[in-house]
Order: C-alpha cells, then sequence, then structure tokens
C-alpha cells in the first residue's frame, strides 16, 4: 500500500483479553499475538463498538475482516462514491454529498482465506447525472500487510491514483481494516441461525426447532443423539436454547466432534478440521448465498448471481437434485398438510436446506433486498431457460426418474395417455387425466362450488381473516391481487380461496362455478416462489408482484368470481383454454401452467 | 404456481373444515372438482325463517 499513518480517531485499545483463553482457540491453536481494539461508537457510523482484532500473524489470515471506508479527499467538488474489490467480492459505498471531502463510514466485512486474495481494490468514482459512474482514482492496499503491520492507529490514509497515470495522486482515502473476532463470528452465526429456524420467532429453540437444524447440519451420528445435544446445550434447564447457549454449543461441540458437516444453505461439504472456515461460510452463505457470487454492496446483478443459489430460491430447487436424492447435503424437512380425502395429516417433504434457504432469502430484509436488487430478472431468466429446456425432446428423458421420484405421489393409472406419448417434459408437466379420474360434486347443482384444482387449499370467509393466518406481506389488497384493469369494489371483504400446487401436482386448473368467462386481463410480474415460506413473509408480496393472468367468470348463483392463475419460479408461462364469452359448467378444463417464464 | 379465487362478499359459505384448518394456517390437500362450498342464500332468505321446518305447537 502507499499509506501513511495519522492519529487515531477515539481509540481506546485494552491491554488485556477479557474473554477467557480458551475461547480464542482457531484450529486448535491459540492466538498469542492477537490485541483486541474496542472502538467508541461516534453515532456518525464509524466503529460500531463491537469488539475486533488486529493481527499480528499473518498465519492468522482467515476469517472476516471489516473494513471501512472513511472518507476522501479529493481535488474537486463532485458526488463520490468507492468501490472496493478483493477476490470475486465487491462492495460498494452510498453516494456521497457534493463535496470535496467526502465521508462515507460505510464497513463491509470480507472474507479472508488462508492462501486466499488478499490485495483490495479500491477505487473512487464521481458521479453526476452527466457523466454517471466516472473512475478518478484508485489504491491497491495489501490486507495481509495492512493487518499484520503494527500501527498505532487503527486507519490509514491512501493516496488515490489516477487510473491514466500511476504518476498522477488525484486524492487521498482513509481506511480501517481489522479481522472479526471469532468468537463474534461465531455469536453472529448462531443469531443467525437462531432466527431462521426460530420458527414461532421468540427468540428461543424449542425442541423441534432445535432438532430442525441439528437434522439441518447434515451429520446423521448428531441427528441421532438431538435430545442429548439439546439437553447439553440447554444449561439453565428451561426446556428451550437461548442464542448464547446455541453459540456456546457450536463452538464447544464443534471442537469434540462436529455438528456441521453440511452447510444448511449451499448443502457443501464442510472440512471439519478447520472450525472458524465452516463458521465463516456459513455465515457468509446465510447472509449473502454461496459464496461464489459477488456481492455489490447489497445488490446483485444476473452476471453476478450464483445459479445454484437462485435455483434455492423455489421449491423447484429439488427438482434438480431429485436425481441425487433429497437428503443430499442435509436432512428432508416436511410441511404439513391435512389430507381432506383420508382425513389425516400428512408430511409432504421438501429439502431442509431448502427450506432454510427460503426463509433466509424470503423471509428476512437483507433477502428481499437481494432480490430486488437484480434477481428478480434473474428468476425470469431462469424460468424462460427452464421453459425451453423443457420443451426440448431431450427433457422427454426426464419423465421416468420424476415418476419415480414422486411414485407415491403420481398416479399413472389416471393419466389420460401412456408415458411413451409425450415427446417433452413440459408434455408430460401438463398431462390430462382420464375422464372420470376427477369426479365433480354435485355437478347437477350450480350452487355447490368446487376446488379448481388438485393442490394444498386455504380459504378464508374475508380479506381479514386471510391476513391474521396465512398472507403476511404488508403490501396484500384485493385491488393489488386483481390489477388496476379490474375494478376491485366488487371483491371488497369478499372471500378468498388459495390453491397452490406443488411440482407433483397435475397442473391443470378447472372451473370452479359454471357460468361465462367475462375477461381476462394479463398482469405482468415477477416469479417469486408461492411457497408458503415466501406467502408468510412480511416482506414478500407475492400474489400482488408475481405475474398473472386475472379472468371474471360471470355465474348466476354467485354472482361475479374472480380466478386469477399466478405463476411462480421455473412454472411461470400460463395458458387458457377458454376464451372470453365461453359458457362454461363447473370442473371444465380451464388452463394449465407449464414450465417457461 | 397457484390460483386464487375470489367471490364477492356473503356470495359463498365455504365448506367449515375447510375454514376451520385455515384457520389453524393449516394447508388442505384436495383435487379437482371436491365440494368447496355453497352459494350463500339471499339476505331476505336468510332473514327469514323456512316456513317448511317450522313446526306449530
Amino acid at each position: 500500500g502507499h499509506g501513511s499513518s495519522k492519529s487515531p480517531p477515539e481509540v481506546e485499545e485494552e491491554s488485556h483479553l477479557s474473554r477467557p483463553k480458551q475461547k480464542l482457540h482457531i484450529h486448535g491453536h491459540q492466538h498469542p499475538h492477537l490485541r483486541r481494539i474496542f472502538r467508541r461508537s461516534h453515532g456518525n457510523g464509524y466503529g460500531s463498538g463491537t469488539s475486533c482484532l488486529k493481527l499480528v500473524n499473518a498465519e492468522d489470515f482467515a476469517g472476516i475482516a471489516l473494513l471501512t471506508l472513511i472518507s476522501a479527499e479529493m481535488k474537486f467538488k463532485d458526488k463520490w462514491l468507492a468501490c472496493v474489490s478483493i477476490g470475486e467480492q465487491t462492495f460498494r459505498t452510498e453516494i456521497s454529498d457534493h463535496t470535496e471531502k467526502p465521508v462515507w463510514n460505510s464497513e463491509k466485512k470480507l472474507i479472508l482465506e488462508r492462501n486466499g486474495p488478499h490485495v483490495a481494490r479500491i477505487s473512487v468514482f464521481e458521479t453526476n447525472r452527466i457523466s454517471k459512474n466516472n473512475l478518478i482514482g484508485y489504491c491497491e492496499i495489501d490486507l495481509l500487510e495492512f493487518l499484520t503491520r503494527d500501527l498505532d492507529s487503527d486507519f490509514e490514509v491512501f493516496e488515490l491514483f489516477d487510473p491514466s497515470s500511476s504518476d498522477i495522486i488525484v486524492g487521498k482515502i482513509s481506511i480501517s481494516c481489522s479481522v472479526e473476532d471469532p468468537i463474534e463470528t461465531e455469536k453472529s452465526f448462531a443469531r443467525r441461525i437462531l432466527s431462521i429456524v426460530d420458527y414461532n420467532e421468540d427468540g428461543q429453540l424449542s425442541f423441534s426447532e432445535f432438532s430442525e437444524l441439528i437434522k439441518a447440519f447434515g451429520n446423521q451420528v448428531a441427528a441421532n443423539k438431538k435430545e442429548e445435544l439439546f439437553k447439553a446445550a440447554d444449561k439453565n434447564g428451561d426446556g428451550v436454547v437461548s442464542m448464547d447457549e446455541l453459540a456456546d454449543l457450536l463452538s464447544i461441540q464443534q471442537e469434540k466432534e462436529p455438528l456441521i458437516t453440511h452447510c444448511p444453505v449451499c448443502g457443501e461439504i464442510l472440512e471439519v478440521s478447520d472450525r472458524l472456515s465452516t463458521v465463516v461460510h456459513l455465515s457468509i452463505c446465510f447472509d449473502e448465498g454461496t459464496g461464489n457470487q459477488i456481492m455489490t454492496g447489497g445488490f446483485l446483478t444476473d452476471k453476478q448471481a450464483s445459479y445454484g443459489w437462485m435455483f434455492k430460491l423455489s421449491e423447484w430447487a429439488h427438482f434438480s437434485a431429485y436425481d441425487v436424492g433429497l437428503n443430499f447435503g442435509s436432512s428432508a424437512s416436511h410441511i404439513l398438510v391435512f389430507d381432506r380425502r383420508t382425513k389425516r395429516l400428512v408430511e409432504e417433504l421438501i429439502d431442509g436446506k431448502i427450506v432454510m434457504s427460503m426463509r433466509a432469502i424470503y423471509q428476512s430484509k437483507i433477502g428481499l433486498q437481494l432480490i430486488d436488487k437484480g434477481a428478480k430478472e434473474l428468476l425470469i431468466s431462469i424460468s424462460e431457460k427452464q421453459g425451453r429446456k423443457m420443451n426440448a425432446a431431450e427433457s422427454a428423458k426426464d419423465i421416468p426418474q420424476f415418476v419415480e421420484f414422486f411414485k407415491d405421489q403420481i398416479n399413472l393409472a389416471e393419466v389420460k395417455y401412456p408415458l411413451e406419448n409425450f415427446k417433452t417434459f413440459n408434455e408430460f408437466f401438463i398431462r390430462e387425466l382420464k375422464p372420470g379420474a376427477r369426479p365433480i360434486a354435485f355437478m347437477e347443482r350450480d350452487d355447490v362450488a368446487v376446488c379448481a384444482a388438485d393442490s394444498r387449499l386455504m380459504a378464508f370467509k374475508n380479506i381479514e381473516d386471510s391476513l391474521r393466518f396465512w398472507i403476511k406481506g404488508k403490501k396484500f389488497s384485493i385491488q393489488g391481487l386483481l390489477g388496476k384493469e379490474i375494478s376491485s369494489s366488487t371483491f371488497v371483504d369478499g372471500s378468498l380461496v388459495i390453491f397452490r400446487l406443488a411440482p407433483q401436482d397435475y397442473h391443470r386448473f378447472h372451473v370452479p362455478v359454471s357460468g361465462t368467462v367475462e375477461q381476462f386481463v394479463n398482469v405482468p410480474g415477477n416469479l417469486y416462489t408461492v411457497n408458503p415460506i415466501a406467502v408468510n413473509s412480511e416482506y414478500c408480496n407475492v400474489f400482488t408482484e408475481n405475474k398473472r393472468v386475472v379472468s371474471i367468470i360471470s355465474t348466476a348463483e354467485f354472482g361475479k368470481v374472480a380466478f386469477v392463475a399466478i405463476g411462480a419460479t421455473m412454472v411461470g408461462s400460463i395458458t387458457f383454454l377458454k376464451k372470453e364469452g365461453d359458457s362454461v359448467k363447473k370442473g371444465d378444463e380451464f388452463g394449465y401452467f407449464s414450465f417457461g417464464g | 404456481s397457484t390460483v386464487i379465487c375470489v367471490f364477492e362478499k356473503g356470495a359463498i359459505q365455504i365448506d367449515e373444515d375447510l375454514l376451520v384448518n385455515s384457520a389453524r394456517s393449516l394447508e388442505t390437500l384436495v383435487s379437482v372438482g371436491m365440494k368447496l362450498g355453497v352459494a350463500a342464500r339471499k339476505q331476505s332468505e336468510i332473514d327469514l325463517p323456512n316456513l317448511k321446518n317450522c313446526v306449530l305447537e
């Protein structure tokens, strides 16, 4: 680097480590050379008040580094932003005021790996309406050198060079960098993971929530003794595991007999001997995806996003994985559904890591920010790509595997044509059933409405009930669901019935009431998953933001009925078999969903 | 993918078992053609007693 030290801005140093020494074990050895620096929080964003470590030993160059882009001194007034890139990670600051001394105080977490990249490139851009982002200056900092140098200050000033000539200095930038305390990393991971498996959101893990977590870690030995582990974790014996208790269990247990053998998010097998790397991997994966993708200050572009991670945004994730089995990476989880026919509760298997990924992404502000910044387009492009693939002749070879995977849930005897008739996977996907395979209740009575799809159903007398028990998206409304072209006044405070189709289901939908099809309205939109995890998220508004087709059926017995077919990730193609003005009888085929965007 | 049907206020009397499960945030597995509910009688019909069911005492 090209740095020169300055006096520290209100930094206090602690002369001894306040935590017990064994807490600083990393990879089975102590860190004799670590010194902790406590910063005061200034209220201006500089210094978070958390404890950080400065490294003086190159061997320890692994963990999560906290890099703060503090401020710069430039040679002219403008609006400024700075970017930092290290390896595949890139972050940016907010845009400053119009000034020659921009202040960002932007703290970013970077993953530092042994033998990984350690030179950070910092670029400063001027930005205005005319020139957009114009690179003015840059510098390169060897973080290893920065962190191992013994300095009085925990921040440094670096000269910024003109991109066209490294002889010309165009300004200066102040930067600080420290390594996050491994204990803090572990605690922050415990906090994060607890918030994801804490289904009732009480800040503690019940035994069932704890069991889900242990299963998701993919360690069969640990899964078999989860009662024992729960008892060990629940130190105060109050029957629940708190965040601190979970953090302790993870740190102690991981040392003697690793609990976590697979990442619950990406399914990757973790190197059990490298405990810090495990925690770093998990923290980053939970926060930001697989670690293969590049984050740019909280936004994600389609070039940067990892296909694999995005795929896990939907229940279709295991469609790609059925050939390796649901239990790959972590144990299968389940969703409970009440089977109306058998009057029993049934478990529907869904991969635990997918459940967790979806919770992480759809039920957190961070996750939804990711989706907001570019991944929406990616979901559509993945779906379009999948549509092309499933319409190709080669896709027909996937049919037997799919049938085998869902053998308990697909009844081939009721399918109208034999499997060999389907020339593509999509043809099979929109398979017709034999006449009479789905008896229509009270066929002769038009005052009895029937179910519109083989599905998981939720029904509510009014919108308030639907919001209380199911749809948590803050922006949900009838007008939002039906779109601008249809007057919602007819349906205000109406009853709502939701039919959710799962991958293995018969994907044709039928008319629930007899009448006349008045109109169809296409409403363009996104292709979020329609899984309950997303529907139950207060941050996500799948029903009012997803692509959909709204049709209005005029009936003698029920007045007008709005029928909304909503596309989802992978299955975004909606086809209707009736047209405006057609008379329809309840139970008639109305249309189908297929692979595509 | 999902289908949502919206009925006008008071137009349908949805089957009780479906409402009960939903009020427990529990989805019900159904098939095409299963009964969903019955058209609610007009308000005047609801307000007036059904004379056929009345008994003189």
